[in-house]
C-alpha cells in the first residue's frame, strides 16, 4: 500500500484486502474502509500515503484508548480461564501466575481440567517452574468440586490471586457449556462475587469462528476480557475488532510465545499497526 | 446459506429473459462474501470466484429458467473439484515399518490425532507404535503415554532429555525389533517461521525418511491457513492433511485454502476429543458445510 500517487478505488481495495487477510472479516473490513472514504472526503485528504495511518488510528480508537487492567482488588481475586481446545489456556495461566508472582503477589492455581490426558500434570509442572502451588483433585473429578476447594484453599492461605484452569471445550457442546456455567455458580457460592474476572482465551490463528466463541462463552459465564495468544506467529487476530464492536469485550493480554514471560498487556495502537505488518 | 442467497439474487431475474453480466457480478459478490465468512483465504476466493464466473456466464446458466439454481450447482461442482476425492489412504511402505510423522502449529490436535490414528490402524489389523517426540511441552510425553495406556497401544519414549531426532531413530529400531509395522511420530507444535524448529523436522525427516508426513490443521483456522500450509509444504513436503475439531461449528474454509495452496489431500477429520473420533475426510460434506 505504498508508492501510490493518488487516492483511488484500487487503494481502498488494497486496504480492504489487507484487513480481510488479517481476519478482520469481510463485513467489518468493508465498513472500516467505507468510514475511511467518508473521512477522506470530509477532510479533503489528497495524500495517499496518509490513508493506512488514518485507518490504523481508527482501529486503535475503536479498540479503546488504553487497556483495561485486571482488577486485583479482592482477597483473593478469583480468575476463571475459559476457551475452546488448544488455544493456550494452561500456558497463559502460567504466564499470568509468573507476572503476578514477580509483582510480589501470592498466587494459587487450580487444576480445573480433570478430563484431558495429563492436563493436571501439565499445570503442576508449570506451577513448579513458576514457584506457585496448584490445588488439584484426581483425574475425572468434578471440576466444580476442584473450583470450590480451591477458593477455600485460597482463603485459608490468604492468597492474593486464584487462577482456575478449565478443560478446553467447543462452544456448540451444550453439556460442556452447562458444566462451565455450573463452575461459575459454584465459585459465586464459595465466595460471593467470584469469579471477579473471566477471561476467554482466543488463538490468533482462529478465523471468524472466534466471534461465535465470544458470544456463546459470554452467554454461558459472562466475560470480563480476552487473551489473544500465538501472536508471535503470522496470524493477526483481526477478528477481535468484530468482537469488540458487537460485545465490547476488551483484550487484556496477548501471548507472544511459549515461555512464562511471553505475555504482554494489550496495546491497541501496536495491534492496529501490526494488522498491516 | 449461500445456496439460498444465490437463489434469491437470481430468482428476481426469472422471466426477465436474460441474465446480464451485472446480475452475474452481483451473484459473484454473494459467493465471495460467503466464502470469506467461511474463512476461505482471500486469494483462493478470488481464483475460485473467477472460475465460477467464467462458467456462470456460460450458456447453460444464462439461458436457464432457474439461473440461481444453475449458479449454485456451478459453485458446488467447483468446490468438489477443488477439494478432490475421498482419499484416506496413508502411504504404506512395502517393507515395514511405515513411518508416519504428524506436524503442525501449537494446539492443532497432533498428540490426540496420533492416538486416534493408532486406534484406527489397529482396527485395520496393523501393529502401530506411538512415538513421543515432543520433548518441550510440559507433560507432552505423559499425555501420549496416558492415551496409549487407555488404548492399550505401545508408546515409545526416551524422556525429555534426548533429541527428537534420536527418539525417532530409536523408535524405528525398536519397531523392527518388536514387530510394530507402523510408527506414528508425535512432534512438538511449532511455528512455520521458527527456523530452528523447522530444521529439527527436516532433520527427523532425513534421519527416518517418513513415508507419510501429515500436517494437522485446526478447522477454525482463518486466513493464516495458507501461510502455514504453504510453508510446511515447501520446507518438508506434505503427503496429507488432518483437519481437526470438525465437531465444532467453524465453517472450515481453511480446508479449501490448504488444499488449493498445497494440492495435498485432506485424509482424515478429527470429530471429537475421544480416541474413536477420527473419520476419513469427506470433501462433499465439507463443501456443503462451507456453502452453509
Ligand atoms: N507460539 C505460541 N504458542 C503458544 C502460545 N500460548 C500457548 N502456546 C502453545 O499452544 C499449545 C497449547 O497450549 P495449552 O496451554 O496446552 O492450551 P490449552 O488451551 O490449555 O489446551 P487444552 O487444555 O487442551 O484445551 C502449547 O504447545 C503451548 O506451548 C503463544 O502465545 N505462542
Ligand atoms: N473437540 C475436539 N477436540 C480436539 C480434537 N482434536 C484434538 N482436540 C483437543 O484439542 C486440544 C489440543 O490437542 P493436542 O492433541 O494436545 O494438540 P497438539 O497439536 O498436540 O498440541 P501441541 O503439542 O501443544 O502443539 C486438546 O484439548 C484435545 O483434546 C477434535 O477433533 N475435536
Ligand atoms: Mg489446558
Ligand atoms: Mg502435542
Amino acid at each position: 500500500v505504498t508508492g501510490r500517487t493518488k487516492i483511488d478505488d484500487e487503494l481502498y481495495d488494497e486496504l480492504e484486502e489487507a484487513l480481510i487477510s488479517a481476519d478482520v472479516g469481510a463485513e467489518t473490513s468493508i465498513e472500516l474502509v467505507e468510514r475511511l472514504r467518508r473521512k477522506v472526503k470530509e477532510q479533503k485528504i489528497s495524500d495517499p500515503s496518509l490513508l493506512q495511518g488514518l485507518l490504523q488510528e481508527e482501529i486503535a480508537a475503536i479498540l479503546g484508548g488504553e487497556a483495561i487492567p485486571v482488577n486485583l482488588g479482592n482477597q483473593p481475586t478469583v480468575i476463571l480461564i475459559v476457551g475452546v481446545n488448544g488455544v493456550g489456556k494452561t500456558t497463559t495461566i502460567a504466564k499470568l501466575a509468573h507476572r503476578w508472582k514477580q509483582e510480589g503477589r501470592k498466587v494459587l492455581l487450580a487444576a480445573g481440567d480433570t478430563f484431558r490426558a495429563a492436563a493436571i500434570d501439565q499445570l503442576e509442572i508449570w506451577g513448579q517452574r513458576v514457584g506457585v502451588e496448584v490445588i488439584r483433585h484426581q483425574e475425572g473429578a468434578d471440576p466444580s468440586a476442584v473450583a470450590f476447594d480451591a477458593v477455600q484453599a485460597a482463603k485459608s492461605r490468604e492468597s492474593d490471586v486464584l487462577i482456575i484452569d478449565t478443560a478446553g471445550r467447543l462452544h456448540n457442546k451444550s453439556h460442556l457449556m452447562n458444566e462451565l456455567s455450573k463452575i461459575n455458580r459454584v465459585l459465586d457460592r464459595a465466595m460471593p462475587g467470584a469469579p471477579h474476572e473471566t477471561l476467554l482465551v482466543l488463538d490468533a490463528t482462529t478465523g471468524q469462528n472466534a466471534l461465535s466463541q465470544a458470544r456463546i462463552f459470554g452467554e454461558a459465564v459472562g466475560l470480563t476480557g480476552l487473551v489473544l495468544t500465538k501472536l508471535d506467529g503470522t496470524a493477526k487476530g483481526g477478528v477481535i475488532l468484530a468482537i469488540h464492536s458487537e460485545l465490547q469485550t476488551p483484550v487484556k493480554f496477548i501471548g507472544i510465545g511459549e515461555k512464562m514471560d511471553d505475555l504482554r498487556d494489550f496495546d491497541p495502537g501496536e495491534f492496529a499497526k501490526a494488522l498491516f505488518g | 446459506g449461500l445456496a439460498e442467497k444465490l437463489q434469491n439474487t437470481l430468482k428476481k431475474l426469472r422471466g426477465k429473459g436474460k441474465v446480464t453480466e451485472a446480475d452475474v457480478a452481483e451473484a459473484m459478490r454473494e459467493v465471495r462474501m460467503a466464502l470469506l465468512a467461511a474463512d476461505v483465504n482471500l486469494k483462493v476466493v478470488k481464483d475460485f470466484v473467477a472460475r465460477v464466473k467464467e462458467r456462470a456466464i456460460g450458456q447453460d446458466v444464462l439461458e436457464s429458467l432457474t439461473p440461481g439454481q444453475q449458479v449454485v450447482k456451478v459453485v458446488h461442482d467447483e468446490l468438489i473439484q477443488l477439494m478432490g476425492g475421498t482419499t484416506s489412504k496413508l502411504n504404506m511402505s512395502s517393507k515395514p515399518p511405515t513411518v508416519v510423522m504428524l506436524v503442525g502449529l501449537q494446539g492443532a490436535g497432533k498428540t490426540t490425532t496420533v492416538a486416534k490414528l493408532g486406534l484406527y490402524l489397529r482396527k485395520q489389523g496393523r501393529r502401530p507404535l506411538l512415538v513421543a517426540c515432543d520433548v518441550y511441552r510440559p507433560a507432552a510425553v505423559k499425555q501420549l503415554q496416558v492415551l496409549g495406556n487407555q488404548l492399550d497401544l505401545p508408546v515409545f519414549s526416551m524422556g525429555t532429555g534426548v533429541s527428537p531426532v534420536d527418539i525417532a531413530r530409536g523408535a524405528t529400531e525398536y519397531a523392527v525389533a518388536q514387530g510394530r509395522d507402523v510408527i506414528l511420530l508425535d512432534t512438538a507444535g511449532r511455528l512455520h517461521i521458527n527456523e530452528e524448529l523447522m530444521d529439527e523436522l527436516k532433520s527427523i525427516k532425513s534421519t527416518v525418511k517418513p513415508h507419510e508426513i501429515m500436517l494437522v490443521v485446526d478447522a477454525m483456522t482463518g486466513q493464516d491457513a495458507v501461510n502455514v500450509a504453504d510453508s510446511f509444504h515447501k520446507q518438508l513436503g506434505l503427503d496429507g492433511v488432518v483437519l481437526t475439531k470438525l465437531d465444532g461449528d467453524a465453517r472450515g474454509g481453511a480446508a479449501l485454502s490448504v488444499k488449493a495452496v498445497t494440492g495435498c489431500p485432506i485424509k482424515f477429520a478429527g470429530m471429537g476429543e475421544k480416541p474413536d473420533a477420527l473419520e476419513p475426510f469427506h470433501p462433499d460434506r465439507l463443501a456443503s458445510r462451507i456453502l452453509g
